[in-house]
């Protein structure tokens, strides 16, 4: 298991903290609020009380020993930045830092930090995809425009074969896997038949995927 | 093509109706600040400036011919309430919500909203899963444990073939599918060796593939 600690315990960096630990991590929760800290205490192997733009009170942690420091303050992104440069200059390799703007993005980049995150943008960003697709359960970026997509079939995907739903985009879209009720079946033979409630996993590129979306509504 | 309303555009709700935009639909974006609208204006298929606590402004929209109407305003809660309450005052079917706190969310489930969105903390455990498994560059969920992850092939895994690669796992974790360069292997053979660079897609149950986890580092 690892060590982690997390600077700024807000809905992110709290989701982030509490996340960790329950995945078995050995994790630090730094806010300078007190009521944030109090609600994390048991939660958390350490929390503690402090203002990170505080070099003094960075160098006290030890911070070299985690192996990740995640920096998850908001709003004001001078703290943000100075804590940054705090821990650049206390040696800590491996930096993620929440951003805020474009601007606070820029300055971070050219403070070479190891990960950007912009969760409110990202969202932004899988929300429109699930509008745009919504019958695209989850999916995975392969890059050049490939995908592998979860779709749940639908009633009028019933009987038909996978051969049948693929037939206009032979050898562009394949069928990896389906799940039914609890099992899996990978690799699938194109004579198998769906059942209303599968899980097909199927994987191409986006303008033959898209082909395939009136078949899948 | 679909059309969307999205209220509130923070970073949130601008990132999502500008992607919608992106992807060819018609979108209006519904703010009460000036400078917000004026940012859009020219991205959107409308940008419009109103107080959404206001119902008979939100008539006036006509939302009832969207396919989505998402209410992205984040720190005023009541407001985010209100404009909920109009718009089912209205008759308006599918209403997305980005909720801010757990009060938040338990009051517009129960509103009957369609959906609740936690950017922050949707990104806050998608950050401790990068945190926690590095060598998974993405993942789609299938429910009871079982996962598909995308995982880039390191070094010390070239020249290993995927029959090597899973004994310990055998009929239990499955490679899906390779991609090496841009081209894609669906369905490989157990003797498919593998090269650094190619990206894995595996599935299987959450224990049988964290056994893999030392192996893919
Ligand atoms: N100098 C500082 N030292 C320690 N903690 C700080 C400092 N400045 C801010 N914080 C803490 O960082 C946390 C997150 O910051 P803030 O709430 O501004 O971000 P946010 O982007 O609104 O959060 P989220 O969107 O994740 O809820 C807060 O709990 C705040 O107390
Ligand atoms: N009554 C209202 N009518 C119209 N727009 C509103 C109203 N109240 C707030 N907004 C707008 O909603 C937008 C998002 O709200 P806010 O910035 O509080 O949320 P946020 O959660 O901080 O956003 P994000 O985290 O997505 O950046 C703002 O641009 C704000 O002007």
């Amino acid at each position: 298991m690892a060590q982690y600690a997390i600077i700024g315990l807000g809905r992110f960096g709290m989701t982030l903290a509490l996340q960790l630990a329950k995945m078995g991590n050995d994790v630090i929760g730094v806010d300078n609020e007190r009521k944030v800290i109090e609600r994390v205490a048991n939660s958390l192997s350490h929390a503690m009380i402090a203002d990170v733009t505080d070099e003094g009170v960075l160098k006290e942690l030890s911070l070299d020993y985690y192996d990740a420091v995640v920096v998850a303050i908001g709003e004001d992104m001078q703290a943000s930045l100075i804590c940054v440069v705090h821990l650049k200059n206390l040696g800590i390799k491996n930096i993620w830092v929440k951003a805020t703007t474009e601007e606070h993005h820029l300055i971070l980049k050219s403070l070479d930090v190891s990960r950007i995150i912009h969760p409110e943008e990202e969202m932004g960003i899988r929300t429109a995809r699930a509008l745009h697709y919504p019958m695209v359960r989850e999916y995975m970026t392969l890059g050049d425009r490939q995908y592998v997509v979860e779709i749940p079939a639908v009633e009028k995907l019933s009987g038909s074969s996978l051969a049948d739903l693929l037939s206009e985009v032979k050898n562009q879209v394949f069928c990896l896997l389906i799940k039914r009720r609890e099992k899996l079946y990978p690799s699938p033979h194109e004579q198998f038949v769906i059942e209303c409630g599968d899980v097909l996993i199927l994987a191409g590129d986006r303008p033959s995927l898209t082909k395939l979306v009136p078949r899948l509504m």
